[in-house]
């Protein structure tokens, strides 16, 4: 997985950081102090396709024969998130009530192409 | 971009970058109370004292505080599966119960959600007493609104000689209290001989306020199948 530089245009991950603080929510969420709001972005060439997320499964095989054979046309691919992780939060709700729960999924942590 | 052939996702290169900035914001704004279930951010009128809500944390996470008040929060596992939360909720302070046994808990709770108790505690903080020596046992109910109706849910024998936090064990009695689908939680406490000693919401003493905890999960209904 890329990490994104000024230049590359090529699928990457976008690092993106919340400060609670910066957009006046610390008087709610006690923790963390902040979001890894990342992303992916950038572009999917053919070669690319298919990597690295689902390098060894059957569709990757079947996208490896398309290209193989320059049936290029049915394939398009997508730069998207291929590994995330939780995030622990604690926060007061609507009665202000402190609650703590792990969001699955929250961090995206690589991107790929599909 | 719908774009034909292209990927269906969000774009926001044709943006500025302090355009882009915003609706990045936004998008995470939106994310997380997604993620909560929360349709806007809650608003805090009235917040907690700090020793309360440290004191409360401490013991519901001994360990694993840190001193600037924030919690070390644990690397969620396979416990992730459960959708577990865990839930903090502070006696009102401003509850006016003539008999001063009363405690009142608030919770919002979405009206299709369905939430499994998983455990639930009542901490309670009984003063010292000089005068009482023996043992002595605090009984705990669950008061019906708009009737004097009451369920024994909970007791315990305890010394009073030295001050201390008393927990209760009060999982059923919630569990039917988010079964009915109410939002406001009364509990009486009884204490024969000692009722003065319980310390019930008193403004004067914010670290020893009463507090409920509660891990809950959200049931899974019958009809969750999902297609891949």
């Amino acid at each position: 997985s890329l990490d994104c530089d000024a230049n590359g245009s090529v699928c990457c991950k976008n690092d993106f950081y919340i400060k609670f603080r910066d957009i006046d929510w610390q008087d709610w969420i006690i923790a963390p102090e902040g979001y890894h709001m990342n992303y992916c972005m950038g572009q999917c060439p053919q070669h690319l396709a298919g990597s690295p997320g689902i390098a060894s499964s059957f569709h990757a095989a079947v996208l490896n024969q398309l290209k193989a054979n320059g049936i290029h046309t049915a394939v398009s691919s997508c730069c998207v998130p291929t590994q995330r992780r939780p995030l622990s939060m604690l926060y007061f709700d609507s009665t202000q009530n402190i609650v703590k729960t792990d969001i699955p999924d929250m961090i995206v942590e690589a991107c790929g192409c599909t | 971009r719908g774009e034909p052939g292209g990927c269906a996702s969000c774009g926001t290169t044709g943006l500025a970058r302090g355009e882009q900035e915003q609706v990045l914001i936004e998008m995470a704004k939106q994310h997380i109370l997604s993620k909560l279930h929360l349709s806007e951010r809650p608003n805090i009128t009235q917040p907690v004292p700090r020793a309360t809500l440290i004191n409360a944390l401490r013991k519901l996470h001994a360990g694993r505080l840190r001193k600037d008040g924030t919690l070390e929060l644990e690397k969620p596992a396979s416990r992730l599966r459960e959708r577990g939360y865990e839930m903090v909720s502070f006696a009102d302070t401003d509850f006016s119960d003539t008999s001063k046994s009363g405690l009142a808990f608030q919770f919002s709770k979405e009206a299709d959600a369905n939430f499994q108790v998983l455990k639930s505690t009542l901490w309670l903080y009984f003063r010292s007493s000089e005068t009482i020596k023996k043992k002595v046992t605090a009984r705990l109910f669950l008061a019906s609104t708009g009737s004097s109706n009451r369920t024994f849910i909970s007791q315990k024998k305890f010394e009073v000689a030295q001050g201390s936090w008393h927990t209760f064990v009060v999982t059923q009695g919630v569990q039917a209290f988010f079964d009915r689908g109410d939002k406001r939680l009364q509990l009486e406490v009884e204490c024969q001989g000692c009722q003065n000693l319980a310390v019930l919401g008193s403004q004067s003493e914010p670290s020893r306020q009463p507090f409920l905890v509660a891990q809950v999960r959200l049931r899974e209904d019958g009809h969750n199948i999902r297609k891949r």
